[in-house]
């Protein structure tokens, strides 16, 4: 019964003096629920694949994370969505990029696994491989936070100033 | 961008990682995360990994690969390798970002090289622990 698991979870857009207490409870929290998620199918005697599908799965749809519902838009202000998944037991591998319709992204990368002679599908023929395979699709408003498409107008006027595009301690902290 | 690594209690690990990008991304840009050996890697012999930071990087260094070829090949622990990529490799090249990564051995562990990470882990045998900085 020796299982672990480890999540991570970022979000693109606060710098620790910007995280206010309760944005930093609700990131706490959205962990937590990951967490809780891909743990059951382990604690159950499942697989580690289960696992991190549903931890990913519970991240997607969690908006204050850079993920599924919540992503960042692109400069045309489109939601693009990339995922992985990979199987230590064989190193089966399956990835998607550049999906706009599939609610979680992480599904459609283990179908593409699962079920395809592939491991990486992009962009128009991802989403049309999620149609055949029936996973559940949303409008690409789903996808939708007004923070992060506050970014982009934030992003776009800084661009406008001349000032830098990219912050990375903002991005990548 | 967010991810997962496991390993259950059969001893098999797995990794999935899923992002929405760079805000403001254009000309179709794919970074690391979808990128089998770069944001995401998953191999029984030595561990698996999810990678967030900045993907350029990522993929120039296989990271994920590279750490988990570390662990096979000189018999590093996957927290020795995820820092040897982190903390030297990836920052000599200029990356930023961070690992989070699970040993075939069930030890856990994360490496990141910027301010902070948004992380939490849990065992069987291991209380959960989250920390955003």
């Amino acid at each position: 019964s020796n299982w672990s698991l480890v999540v991570h979870g970022g979000s693109g857009v606060f710098t620790r003096a910007s995280l206010s207490p309760e944005q930093d409870a609700a990131f706490r929290a959205g962990l937590g629920e990951a967490l809780a998620a891909g743990s059951a199918p382990l604690a159950a005697g499942g697989s580690a694949l289960d696992a991190v599908e549903a931890a990913v799965r519970a991240l997607e749809d969690n908006p204050i994370f850079n993920s599924g519902r919540g992503a960042v838009f692109t400069a045309e202000g489109r939601t693009e969505l990339d995922a992985a998944i990979m199987d230590g037991r064989d190193r089966a591998a399956g990835s998607v990029a550049g999906v706009t319709r599939t609610r979680n992204p992480v599904t459609l990368a283990r179908a593409v696994m699962a079920h395809s002679p592939h491991v990486l599908l992009a962009r128009d023929g991802a989403d049309v491989f999620a149609l055949e395979q029936g996973l559940p699709q949303v409008d690409p408003g789903y996808f939708r936070t007004e923070e992060r498409w506050a970014a982009l107008q934030a992003m776009k006027a800084a661009h406008a100033r001349g000032e830098p595009l990219f912050d990375k301690n903002l991005k990548y902290g | 961008t967010v991810g997962a690594v496991a390993r259950d209690s059969h001893g098999h690990v797995a990794a999935a990682t899923s992002t929405g990008g760079l805000t403001g991304k254009r000309w179709g840009r794919i970074g690391d995360s979808p990128l089998i050996g770069a944001g995401t890697y998953a191999d029984d012999r030595a561990g698996a990994v999810s990678a967030t930071g900045s993907g350029e990087y990522f993929i120039r260094a296989g990271v994920s690969h590279e750490i988990c070829a570390r662990v096979r090949m000189l018999g590093e622990t996957i927290q020795q390798a995820a820092d040897l990529l982190l903390q030297e490799e990836l920052k000599a090249m200029g990356g930023d970002g961070g690992v989070i990564v699970v040993g075939a051995d069930g030890s856990m562990g994360w490496s990141f090289n910027t301010p902070g990470m948004f992380r939490g882990r849990v065992g069987a045998e291991a209380a959960a622990v989250i920390a955003v900085y």
